[in-house]
């Protein structure tokens, strides 16, 4: 899966993958102090691509506010609340809107889910449909965060480390491997690493195309931008 | 207006200076001419060193009148109207100058509208002059309309130039200027015909900024003290004095974010800069990034061949690393202070460090909080820090406190392509201090509610102004003492200042505006508590702000710390919405215009009601 930190105050993006086994579970967000917490599992290819490079994808997010006592499982059939001993299951083919006491969910019919979970998290989660029939690929999810204001400082996760921004700076501009990715030094978290310009999709106005947004790809699951180690974010269980 | 069914009968700018002071009064006049009710905007810039004091709306014969009110007090009593998005903000930044006062009202048919809008503010010398900026932009012709200044100071007028930014040969004799010794008169008012861009269209030739600069005499070293109603200014810029050397260290952002043309223009800047240095001054070169490597280990002598040497090793600063502001500027407090040590610097010199960076820190202490702190205890109070805060990204309260802390003052570049320009102009403000340690004395038993009165440097084309109240509202007179360091000796003169007589300097005046002086002590003490706000101990800064507000509140100054409320005519389609005036601060400005850069057409658009910033956004997903 690609990572996105779009920054439109500095009118720039960080990018970055992170790929493991198929079935790792990442954690995504963890506040503790707010009680949330999101988690992702990810699934590969129905088979080795002729180019020999497994593709990973989220297919499956466990999100929990324990302060709410809320529980959600999002996964590329369905999507589970479960609140009070009680569970309401939607399909992606439903067009719902769900408005309780703290969580707000919203189906809408381009196959996105908005989530908002009162005073914290507001955030999309997106159906990719792949063609059934397709020999490698499968559905997959995305998942973007619209409002994290309400999260404690302490807030953490391979997306939650940078709810709260991130300093960093590029120079020295040079050609890279490809003409139309320069690579770059970029000096972030007290560390100077190669970055490359490039760009990702941003799938949220086009769920089929997305939008290509450049920015800088840090290399090697984003070793140096992140806290630590990619498999320091593995976790056993969704919930 | 939008409409041509409006018509605006009268624009009128009316200023009156007296002594600096400026006191603007901007009426507009509009009539609904269509047969049903039709919004009429208002709107208006002003400088953003004035305050608002005034605001008013006639409607069919009924005033509706701006209150001002403690900002938190306006905030509650409104916070219904501010929740449901009800209530419209007036004020918006406006470039770099100005801030835009932007009003609507409905207006039923054939009805008429009257808005005033007055401010005031304390005019400042700089670089040698004073400069009323008055920005028109009626957008139609207008039947009539007048720009009308007059400028009273006592100690006579050097100089007075008129122009605008759409004058063209046809206007230009309709600038009329009639200047005695202490008195100017500066009128501009075409006619509807005179107004129009070309014969028969509608178009409107007026849309720019009316300028007028003028100096005053100076022919005491003691400056100029006025009594009147029992408050007194004293205006402190002496003539002839030579300057005093000054050891200046430049401490230059690299960091990669200067990268491209924000680098180039540091580079264009510091070669211009060099040029103009002075044999007798030395300097130093500190550029940094997460390393902080001076050009040399000591400031030298500003000889002919140590500039050019330092300009040739600007050409070929480049960017690079992060941002390392604490290790940068402490270097160069060090550097300053064993060259004091050491005497390699002259006694009678005046230290100084300037800044130039872009961004926030963020290697070595990246706590900007503790920054000020290492920078305000490593300077002790021995010499100014002046910083240039380069852009939109760049956290100006933290420059501006840190400089403040420091007898300096911080100003911010703007992106465009005279950044060059806006560098070397802060350059020439300050590089040419006149004398350090300024001291302006007055008696004790005289005296009180003294405004600042210990300046670290005086620089060349500025001014020191000190006003106070007089313990005894009859006095006429006592004795006023200024101290100062000068190159070779102390600068010490002392006289005794007299009240004038208004009546005499001005017989045809009955009225100019009597309590100017209270009003000008009372702007220079809330500008002065407003900073002390933001730089004193927890304490002071606590006291800094009850005071400030205080008398914004009795002075009705839209500050900081208040609001002007206005509540509009009700709605025929919904409940009263209150309109809210308040005084932006640079942050908000800043702020303001990093939203408009991405919002086209934000800031000509008429007031809108909830704005959304745009938010970062962090996502995962596949390809």
């Amino acid at each position: 899966p690609h990572f996105m930190i779009e920054l439109p105050d500095r009118d720039d993006a960080l990018c970055f993958n992170i790929n493991d086994k198929p079935g790792t579970i990442f954690s995504l967000v963890r506040d503790a102090q707010s009680g949330i917490l999101v988690n992702g599992q990810i699934i590969g290819d129905k088979k080795i691509p002729p180019d020999g490079k497994i593709n990973t994808y989220f297919w499956r997010f466990g999100i929990i506010h324990k302060n709410l006592g809320v529980r959600l499982e999002v996964n590329t059939q369905d999507i589970s609340v479960f609140q009070d001993g009680k569970r309401i299951k939607l399909l992606w083919s439903d067009t719902a809107s769900l408005k309780g006491p703290n969580v707000d969910l919203l189906v809408t019919k381009d196959r996105s889910l908005k989530v908002t979970l009162k005073d914290s998290v507001k955030f999309v989660i997106l159906l990719h449909k792949v063609w059934e029939k397709h020999p490698y690929h499968r559905d997959y999810l995305g998942f973007y965060t619209l409002d994290s204001h309400l999260l404690s400082p302490s807030v953490h996760g391979l997306l939650g480390q940078f709810y709260h921004g991130i300093e960093y700076e590029v120079t020295d501009l040079r050609p890279g491997e490809f003409p139309e990715k320069p690579d770059a030094t970029m000096f972030v978290k007290g560390q100077e690493l190669n970055v490359t310009r490039g760009w990702q999709r941003d799938f949220r106005n086009d769920v089929k195309n997305g939008e290509n947004v450049p920015c800088w790809f840090i290399h090697t699951n984003g070793t140096g931008l992140i806290d630590g180690d990619a498999t320091d974010y593995i976790v056993s269980g969704l919930f | 207006t939008n409409e041509k069914t409006v018509e605006v009968y009268r624009v009128a700018v009316d200023c009156t200076v007296t002594s600096r002071f400026a006191h603007t009064v901007m009426t507009s006049m509009a009539v609904n001419k269509a047969n049903v009710s039709q919004e009429i905007f208002f709107e208006m810039e002003l400088p953003k060193t004035a305050f608002i004091t005034n605001f008013s709306m006639e409607i069919e014969s009924k005033m509706y009148v701006g209150e001002v009110k403690e900002k938190e007090k306006a905030k509650k009593q409104y916070e219904k109207a501010v929740s449901s998005g009800r209530t419209a903000g007036l004020v918006k930044a406006s470039g770099r100058k100005m801030e835009k006062f932007s009003v609507s009202v409905n207006i039923a048919a054939e009805s008429n509208v009257t808005f005033i809008l007055t401010y005031e503010e304390l005019l400042q010398r700089k670089l040698g002059q004073y400069e009323i900026l008055t920005r028109v932009k009626p957008k139609t012709l207008v039947q009539e309309f007048e720009i009308v200044t007059n400028i009273y100071e006592p100690q006579g007028l050097s100089y007075v130039d008129a122009h605008a930014t759409f004058l063209s040969n046809e206007l230009l004799p309709l600038v009329e200027k009639t200047v005695t010794d202490k008195k100017a008169r500066i009128s501009f008012s075409p006619t509807m015909d005179q107004q129009r861009k070309c014969p028969g269209c509608d178009g409107t030739l007026i849309d720019g900024d009316f300028i007028i600069k003028y100096d005053v005499n100076r022919q005491t070293s003691l400056g100029d003290i006025q009594i009147v109603n029992g408050y007194f200014v004293h205006f402190f810029a002496p003539p002839d004095l030579p300057r005093v050397p000054k050891n200046v260290v430049f401490v230059i952002d690299r960091s990669g974010s200067m990268s491209g043309i924000k680098m180039q223009q540091t580079r264009e800047a510091m070669l211009a800069i060099l040029k103009d240095l002075h044999e007798e001054d030395h300097f130093a070169l500190i550029p940094f990034d997460s390393s902080i490597e001076p050009w040399k280990e000591s400031l030298i002598k500003a000889t002919k061949e140590n500039v050019a040497e330092a300009m040739a090793y600007v050409k070929k600063i480049n960017d690079r690393g992060a941002t390392d502001i604490n290790g940068a500027v402490l270097r160069g407090v060090e550097m300053l202070v064993q060259g004091k040590q050491s005497k390699a610097l002259p006694d009678r010199s005046v230290d100084m460090i300037i800044l130039l960076t872009d961004g926030m820190p963020n290697v070595g202490v990246s706590d900007t909080s503790m920054i000020q702190q290492n920078v305000r205890s490593a300077i002790g109070g021995n010499m100014s820090l002046f910083c240039l805060g380069f852009g939109n990204g760049v956290d100006y309260g933290f420059l501006d406190v840190m400089s403040q802390q420091n007898k300096g003052l911080a100003r911010r570049i703007y992106e465009a392509s005279d950044a060059t320009l806006q560098l070397q102009g802060f350059y020439d403000e300050v590089s040419s201090p006149l004398l350090s340690e300024v001291d302006l004395r007055y008696p004790d038993n005289a005296v009180d509610l003294l405004t600042t009165n210990h300046f670290k440097q005086l620089f060349n084309g500025s001014e020191i102004v000190v006003a106070g109240r007089l313990m005894d509202n009859d006095m006429d007179n006592f004795l006023v003492e200024v101290f100062g360091q000068g190159f070779e000796e102390d600068f010490k003169v002392q006289g005794q200042a007299r009240a004038l007589d208004w009546g005499v300097m001005y017989p045809d005046e009955e009225y100019i505006f009597g309590d100017f002086t209270e009003r000008l002590w009372a702007y220079l003490t809330i500008q002065q508590l407003l900073d002390k706000s933001k730089t004193g101990a927890s304490d002071e800064k606590a006291n800094a702000t009850a005071k400030a507000l205080d008398m914004s509140l009795q002075y009705s100054f839209v500050t900081p710390l208040t609001s002007m409320v206005v509540t509009k005519p009700e709605n025929e389609d919904g409940p009263d919405s209150p309109l809210i005036a308040d005084k932006l601060t640079e942050e908000q400005r800043q702020q303001a215009e990093k939203m408009s850069g991405r919002h086209y057409g934000y800031a000509s658009s008429p007031p809108r009601l909830a704005y959304y910033p745009p938010t970062p956004t962090y996502f995962v997903d596949g390809d």
